[in-house]
């Protein structure tokens, strides 16, 4: 875990925001093209009439998902990382001042997600001042990731499977993906979801309402 | 692109070495699960009783990928890159001890494929004083990374669109992936492939024959 001062600093500033104003703050995590922009199109759409939701867009570069999130009339903050430096994650001193802003809006906002960079490393790393990271996994990538790539499995909370679809095309074995996952992280939760043909967003959303709970 | 004087010098010792010896080196990078490993599993079997090969394989954590490629009976030398601070790619300093070792091997490898960290990020910026980049694209990633993750499309010489067999079900438009592309790098190659199905293995081996042929 890197461990920089600076950014613990910054992430607990940022959790103490959030708590202040009862906003839970969720960070997806993935390998480039996992669905994560896909998953916000269907989650903004069915919860915008409920709560109140904004976004902060992770990518090096491009508005492309920006652009595609716009259209569910939510705030979206882009953050372009290739010019920061280190353009494979975010990082919380980056976030602060999207979370700031986004908590002015009137009336603020009940959920913030963010949407890292895709990249099933580095972003595991960082502590935005999120309550939960979610890693969207897809069935295409096959089921060794959870002992390659430890770290995106030991830091987040919940594993969503998406692409089910693909499964009858794939060599993909859920129950050993599962296993070598909780080998990893003994407390994750898993949803298998395939967001192009809308199976388990109902159990995912049901997950966010229950975490929203927990900060209120 | 990181410019470390420290790397750029490993790096041009490296080909210096690859040069004297008339051996071509290859840098596999693409996201994670884009099917690497199983594109060497099919190129070992299907070059070794023409050429001597080798392997330096890089993941964050475990051999499962060495030891796939061990049955294959060439030459692997793993790198674990959880251990050396930077996970999320390979370094100039992690390979060049693995190539002085493998040009020891009598008789030297003809070919030397390097397996980068599943990363569409940080493993392009870093040149591992190999002759070519080489970018293990999958269908399902969807057909907007050259123009998000651009790098990696800049710095490769040739583009393999893997997982062909999965078009069918996915979101995928090849003509607009390979403008996004050559928007990017002008000068990039393209070979469409289904490892799993054998599609396109015989244009990738005589593209590798063109470039062995180029450093002798
Ligand atoms: N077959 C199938 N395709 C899906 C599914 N969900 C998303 N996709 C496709 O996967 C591709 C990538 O989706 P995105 O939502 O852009 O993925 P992403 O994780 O936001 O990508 P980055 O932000 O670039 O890392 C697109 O072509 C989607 O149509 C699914 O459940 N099944
Ligand atoms: N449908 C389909 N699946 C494929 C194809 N090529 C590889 N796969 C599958 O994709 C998954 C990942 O393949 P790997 O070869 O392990 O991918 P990789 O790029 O080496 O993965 P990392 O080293 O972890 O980044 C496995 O389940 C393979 O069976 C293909 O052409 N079509
Ligand atoms: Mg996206
Ligand atoms: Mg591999
Ligand atoms: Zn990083
Ligand atoms: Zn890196």
């Amino acid at each position: 875990r890197k461990v920089d001062f600076r950014h613990e600093e910054i992430a607990s500033r940022i959790k103490e925001k959030l708590y202040k104003n009862g906003t839970l703050c969720l960070n997806f995590i993935s390998s480039p093209g996992s669905g994560k922009t896909s998953l916000l199109e269907r989650t903004l759409d069915a919860l915008k009439e409920t709560y109140n939701l904004a976004v902060i867009e992770g990518d090096p570069e491009t508005d492309r998902d920006a652009r595609r999130l716009e259209k569910l009339h939510v705030p979206v903050i882009l953050i372009n990382t290739s010019g920061t430096g280190a353009s494979c994650h975010l990082s919380p001193a980056e976030i602060e001042q999207a979370v700031d802003d986004l908590l002015l809006e009137t009336p603020p906002p009940d959920i913030i997600f963010i949407e890292n960079v895709g990249n099933l490393v580095c972003p595991a790393a960082y502590d935005l001042g999120e309550h939960h990271k979610v890693l969207l996994f897809s069935v295409p990538e096959g089921c060794d990731k959870p002992a390659k790539y430890p770290v995106a499995f030991r830091e987040s909370d919940l594993v969503l499977i998406n692409k089910m679809d693909l499964a009858p095309y794939c060599d993909f074995d859920l129950e050993s993906l599962k296993k070598d996952a909780l080998s990893v992280n003994p407390s994750l939760e898993f949803i298998t979801m395939s967001i192009k043909k809308g199976d388990g967003l109902l159990e995912w959303f049901s997950w966010i309402e229950k975490k929203l709970a927990e900060v209120r």
